[in-house]
């Protein structure tokens, strides 16, 4: 028997949104510690992972590991049926074709349930290393995903060069350049509007706009982002899901032709 | 295209 209860169910709403237009389907790993995914894009150019710990939801219960392979659009479509304030719970039982989804407005006045069929799918699971950046840069998630928005006016790239004043964002093409520089906070009142940089070496590295603007859509997910960087390896996008866990997006660099 | 790694190349299926 699985059961996740989560009160804030608006986080599930979120995160679907977040993903559904990257991924077409994944297997959500479900376990006593907590709801773990990991999946690459049609491409193989970008990976997403999550990761939901147990302590998280308002009640859990995951008697033997489930492996529940999930059509994302159909959630998305499921979970849009809930209402932003509602209680959502996931239920499916061992050995289960189908997961129950449970919406309950928060004066238990309306209680409803869906059921959504699984998929079988056959998914490859990517080790992924502990790795030290020589960049990592907190920004509001905003920012982020305007810049990424005008950035794709002018390219299809952008070239992210931090250095320890800060970071900028550039791209080129046909119609000209654009540079956006963002210098790290001077006084951090606010957190979720302070820029931080954390730079053991100054990097330079270029990723498509096209995968940065899919991970923007996880903005409602939280007020911060982190983009962690290192030379010549992928790209970390990380959006905390409130006290629950994270949502990470890895992105290939581009090379120089 | 245009120098796109792939994300296989960087992480290790086990």
């Amino acid at each position: 028997m699985f059961e996740a209860r989560l009160v804030q169910g608006s986080l599930w709403k979120k995160l679907l949104e977040s993903i559904k237009d990257l991924l077409n389907e994944a297997i959500f790993d479900c376990s006593s510690t907590g709801i773990t995914l990991q999946a690459m894009d049609s491409s193989h150019v970008s990976l997403v992972s999550i990761s939901m710990n147990s302590d998280g939801f308002d009640t859990y219960r995951c008697d033997r590991n489930l492996s529940m392979g999930i059509h994302l659009p159909s959630l998305s479509k499921i979970m849009k049926c809930a209402g932003n304030d509602d209680i959502i719970t996931m239920k499916a039982t061992d050995d289960a074709d189908t997961v129950s989804l449970v919406f309950e407005s928060q004066n238990n006045e309306k209680v409803s349930d869906y059921e959504m069929k699984l998929i079988d799918l056959d998914t490859e699971h990517l080790g992924i290393p502990e790795t030290e950046y020589s960049c990592v840069v907190k920004m509001p998630s905003s920012e982020f995903q305007r810049i990424c928005r005008d950035l794709s006016q002018l390219g299809d790239s952008v070239v992210i060069a931090c250095t320890k004043e800060g970071v900028k964002f550039s791209a080129s093409g046909e119609l000209g350049t654009g540079n956006i520089k963002l210098c790290q906070s001077a006084s951090t009142d606010k957190e979720e509007e302070a820029v931080v940089v954390d730079m053991n070496e100054a990097v330079c590295l270029t990723f498509a706009l096209r995968y940065l603007n899919f991970f923007a859509k996880a903005t409602p997910l939280s007020a911060q982002v982190q983009l962690s960087m290192s030379k010549d390896v992928p790209l970390v996008v990380e959006y905390k899901i409130s006290e629950l866990g994270f949502l990470r997006f890895y992105l290939a660099p581009k090379i120089e032709d | 295209p245009h120098g796109q790694m792939k994300i296989s190349s960087f992480f290790s299926s086990p």
